[in-house]
């Protein structure tokens, strides 16, 4: 069971996600904030619709932890490795853990962005591979935007709409 | 040009590899010659991310190996 790369989609577009803990990093507020908008980045260009439950086991179950922790592929302290997601699955699948010796930001470009590195993890969670493009959000590397004019590129859209079409409200 | 690197940067960049590029031996046989796994691999990798191809550790390849990135893989399995 290898961290992300898949080329399934999940069979309904009513996706459930849970936090599981926060970083110490940003408030909680910060967090809930960030994970929203980087789930929505994906709702607004398909009929992906995303639900937030509180407990018990949803398909997206997202956690901040460090180090080796218990699914094979683990972390390596600060820089280098940001966070990981699994592919559309039952069990780990859907699952998106961020690596917490990093520093994860709400706004500012030092450290991570928090809803940067999210938005590229739930392309990995709902069936997106990494990008050739230098310019896509699913490029493998880190690469910082202005958060508050983030518009989806153009790769990430076409590619996430072969998977599950566009959204039909729009 | 290929560079020569630490022995630092060697392993990092085999457990770069091994974690993101499914590297699994050091070297296979191929119509009785030994290929470099890493070579394979490296080239992979530059490929990938459109780098000049050499298959070896150059200084523009560890630049980019040491850039923060996501852990899921670049290429499936």
């Amino acid at each position: 069971y290898t961290a992300g790369s898949s080329s399934n989609k999940w069979s309904t577009n009513k996706l459930t996600y849970r936090i599981e803990n926060y970083t110490p990093d940003m408030t909680v507020a910060e967090v809930d904030v960030s994970i929203e908008k980087a789930l929505q980045v994906w709702a607004r260009v398909t009929p992906l619709r995303f639900t937030r439950i509180y407990s018990g086991v949803a398909d997206i179950m997202i956690s901040f932890t460090v180090g080796e922790h218990g699914d094979g592929s683990p972390f390596d302290g600060p820089d280098g490795l940001l966070a990981h997601a699994f592919g559309p699955a039952p069990g780990l699948g859907g699952d998106t853990h961020f690596d917490d010796d990093e520093t994860f930001t709400f706004k500012s470009s030092n450290g991570y962005n928090l809803f940067l590195v999210a938005a590229h993890e739930f392309g990995h969670a709902l069936g997106l591979d990494h990008s050739r493009d230098p310019g896509a959000l699913m490029n493998g590397i880190y690469t910082y935007r202005d958060v508050d004019s983030f518009v989806l590129p153009q790769d990430d859209v076409n590619h996430i709409q072969a998977l599950y079409g566009s959204n039909p409200e729009l | 040009v290929p560079l020569p690197t630490d022995m630092n940067d060697e392993e990092f960049a085999k457990n770069y590899l091994r974690k993101l590029y499914n590297m699994q031996e050091e070297s296979k046989s191929s119509f009785g010659h030994k290929i470099s796994e890493m070579s394979l691999k490296l080239g992979e990798m530059q490929e990938f991310f459109g780098l000049k191809v050499t298959g070896t550790l150059d200084a523009e390849t560890l630049e980019m190996m040491k850039k923060p990135r996501c852990g899921v893989p670049d290429v499936a399995a």
